[in-house]
């Protein structure tokens, strides 16, 4: 730059180097966390457990193997995914452990504000792992309950009837009940499920903790507006 | 070459690696290890104007050609980032969610003047 006009990226040429260092370095920090809309460094206080993360990412693939599109065909059949250039989202949520009764159970999910306000939901599928009663398919109510931001007053947003067939996995989608609890300020899903009569825990929570009930969504940066092509 | 050396003066990529360990925030990034925060430094006399990183085409040394022996009519050229990569992360949020995100633009990967 010509003489006594000050060059923005020559600054840090005349730094010090660990003056340099430690500037780049808060750069770097300062980057980061406003591209994943963090006000600051999370303070992880329950990290989930590693058993749990495994056997959610192994259940993940199994899923999108069974349920991939072939190949050169978009996922929403045909529609160019207009999300292209926009920062995505693939959260996992597991539950947290809620009240247990003889018939049943609550599981809750947060998801954190920066997330519920920056984001908008383009998927949400609720896992869960069955524990084998028999031969029989048994019914089981789901319920998706919204509470308000206060969390005192709790709506059923969604009632679905499942048959259960036999023990493993079954998913159930609840992308509609996530971006609806965003749209209402709210960052907290409970999802409570109830057997017909006493079956003890119908879902193996608790006894192994690598097969927890977890949320998987996918989500997408809000942008003023948007262009569909198709 | 692209990368910056020792007593490099020309327009170039200075590399420089944040390790997450070292700023403490190993704990709710699980992947990757660091975060590869290069930039671009160097000078860009105007002969040099407009060739983008290594890919300097006829068509670009013309026109630099004539910005030369045009000198005063041209502008000043900037050592600026002309091939970048996304960031991808696999992080734990506020609340213990588990996020993966591609953040867009964040690795340098060459430099080129303007």
């Amino acid at each position: 730059a010509p003489k006594g006009v000050w060059c923005p990226a020559c600054g840090l040429a005349t730094l010090a180097p660990t003056v340099q260092r430690d500037v780049l370095i808060a750069l770097a920090k300062q980057s980061i966390l406003s591209k994943l809309h963090l006000p600051d460094k999370p303070n992880v206080t329950q990290p989930t457990s590693r058993r749990a993360l495994l056997t959610a990412l192994r259940r993940l693939r199994v899923q999108r193997t069974d349920t991939a599109a072939p190949p050169g065909i978009p996922r929403d059949g045909g529609v160019l995914h207009p999300g292209v250039g926009v920062q995505e989202y693939e959260i996992l949520s597991f539950a947290e452990s809620g009240s247990f009764t003889s018939r049943g159970v609550r599981l809750h999910f947060r998801f954190t504000r920066e997330l519920a306000e920056s984001t908008e939901i383009l998927q949400a599928t609720l896992y869960l792992f069955w524990v084998a009663h028999g031969t029989r398919t048994r019914p089981v109510t789901v319920r998706l309950l919204q509470s308000d931001p206060t969390g005192l007053n709790v709506t059923v947003a969604s009632e679905t009837q499942l048959e259960v067939p036999r023990a493993g996995w079954a998913t159930l989608d609840v992308g509609q009940a996530v971006q609806s609890l965003f749209g209402r300020g709210s960052q907290r899903l409970t999802v409570e499920l109830e057997v017909a009569e006493d079956w003890g825990a119908p879902l193996l929570v608790g006894h192994s903790d690598s097969h927890w009930p977890f949320v998987a969504a996918r989500a997408r940066d809000r942008t003023p507006h948007r262009v569909q092509r198709r | 070459g692209i990368d910056c050396g020792a007593d490099s003066r020309m327009c170039c990529r200075k590399e420089f690696f944040v390790d997450f360990k070292e700023i403490g925030w190993e704990d709710w990034i699980i992947q990757p290890e660091g975060y590869h925060m290069n930039y671009c430094a160097g000078l860009c006399p105007l002969h040099m104007a407009g060739i983008p990183g290594l890919a300097a085409s006829f068509h670009t040394a013309v026109l630099n050609l004539i910005k030369a022996n045009n000198a005063d009519a041209a502008v000043d050229s900037c050592c600026v980032p002309t091939q970048r990569r996304p960031l991808s992360l696999l992080y734990y949020d506020r609340d213990s969610n588990i996020v993966k995100t591609d953040i867009p633009d964040m690795i340098v990967d060459a430099c080129g003047c303007t």
